[in-house]
């Protein structure tokens, strides 16, 4: 059977916003990307999960660079629409392993999951697309986390075009 | 400039399962997903944002015919490692905007989010890759969803092999 995982990727460069207590009706994702898209501001993730009694929380990254514009846009907009708080977190870094035979496999996250909490590192948001699975994770234990994940998925360390994008 | 979005796709076969008061400690991804893996359950997205006081909420979804038995596992574990609740959500669609010219524009997103609110839809849930940003919304509303995203991003409404993913 192919492995399933074929490189890990990681991304040193985004500061996490998350917007805390975003009331959970219809217009207030599009208020958020609309601020700051009117500030032509780049955004890579986004992760929202289910509310709860009616707030959510919002979560997406930026370049590091753009980090404090878009906390500053965040809260004006924030007293605007009665979002509780915006938090700035700037040492993440978004770790990912990425196969296309991965598909579904329940068995492939448990066991990024695993090998990362083995470390000692926390996990603080993850997303996954049909190929990826993507940890955010604090930024200090990057290269601890790279090298557990060749680790784990047996991936060699010679460098490829993938390992520091 | 190339249209950032070539196409909508949209699931209406999975189920969501949301763990809440997810203890926010190495390991518990892990045990979440081992369990999960231990019956070849297939999983298809995984949302966690970050916690608060020690506490997060992580979301998956699994085909609607196994959200049963995903419940079944989680809440045996949830009990073994102090997870508040499991919730099960089945009438849930997956609808998502695809292209590879997309990456990083708030200004998509800002669109996609802006025309399911101008029908009442309710974004449930959010995640994103670099060329997806998916949305989960109540099922009810999923060709709607379908043909406000085919008109928002004038993608036409001839069939395609995306259109029922
Ligand atoms: C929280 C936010 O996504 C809200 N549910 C909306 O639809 O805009
Ligand atoms: C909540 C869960 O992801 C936890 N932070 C872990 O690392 O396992």
């Amino acid at each position: 059977e192919q492995e399933p995982v074929s490189g890990i990727t990681c991304d040193k460069n985004q500061a996490k916003v998350t917007l805390i207590g975003v009331p959970d009706q219809p217009g207030i994702a599009s208020k958020i990307f609309e601020a700051l898209s009117r500030e032509n501001m780049n955004v890579d993730m986004i992760i929202q999960n289910v509310g709860q009694e009616g707030l959510t929380d919002l979560s997406f990254t930026v370049p590091r660079g753009n980090a404090d514009q878009a906390k500053e846009i965040l809260s004006k907009l924030a007293d605007a629409v009665g979002i509780k708080d915006v938090v700035l977190t700037e040492r993440i870094a978004k770790v990912s392993i990425v196969g296309v035979g991965m598909r579904s496999h329940s068995g492939v996250a448990a066991k990024m999951f695993s090998r990362l909490a083995a470390e000692g590192i926390n996990i603080m948001m993850i997303s996954t697309s049909e190929i990826k699975i993507s940890c955010v994770i604090h930024s200090k234990y990057t290269e601890l986390a790279v090298r557990t994940l060749h680790e784990a998925f047996e991936l060699g360390m010679k460098p490829t075009p993938n390992r520091k994008k």
